[in-house]
């Protein structure tokens, strides 16, 4: 978890931790013109998740930790646009990167499309070391895939796909940028 | 427009 937060950090994503309910919405507030990645319990985000979407209908994207995914499946259906549930720590922080990774390419994207390859350039560097590092923790045992037969997660290909090689995004900055 | 996690601990 250390790992993965500086890794956000380093790549553009500050992680702001509050240890209680009320210090999240005060942050939430704080930082109420930013995309905002909400990580809960399933106990907290039970109570958290209607008041966030009832006071921000059109910020967020919730990710909800818990050991008995059965137990939460009904408050989080009404949610199901906005929420991801997760029973394994490493499934959720993967899926954050990658999540994030595909927000700073639309970001880089529209950078491009404005003339700002430097910010471009930047955001999709963001999103491949985040995409690289997803790939590395998937293979980290153990995973929820299957306990008894560990599995190795081949590598998301789909983004990195898009930012690498001659005509990929990150090039396409680098050029515009006369490099 | 800036990306913020907010992690709400206590979690893992």
């Amino acid at each position: 978890c250390k790992e993965t937060k500086e890794d956000l950090v380093i790549n553009g994503a500050p992680v702001i931790t509050v240890s209680r309910s009320d210090e999240a919405m005060q942050q939430i507030e704080t930082h109420s013109e930013a995309k905002i990645f909400f990580i809960s319990s399933g106990s907290l985000g039970k109570d958290m998740v209607p008041t966030i979407v009832r006071q921000y209908p059109l910020i967020h994207s919730f990710y909800i930790f818990c050991f008995d995914m059965a137990t939460h499946g009904n408050w989080a259906l009404d949610y199901t646009n906005c929420l991801k549930i997760f029973d394994h720590p490493i499934d959720l922080l993967v899926r954050l990167m990658r999540d994030i990774s595909t927000y700073f390419i639309e970001q880089g994207k529209l950078y491009l499309k404005f003339n700002d390859p430097n910010n471009a350039l930047k955001y999709f560097k963001y999103a491949w070391n985040l995409e690289t590092r997803a790939n590395q923790k998937d293979k980290v045992p153990p995973n929820t895939k299957s306990k008894e037969k560990p599995t190795v997660q081949p590598d998301c290909r789909t983004r990195l796909n898009l930012l690498e090689g001659e005509n990929g995004l990150i090039r396409q900055a680098e050029k515009a940028l006369g490099k | 427009q800036d990306v913020v996690v907010i992690w709400l601990d206590g979690t893992f």
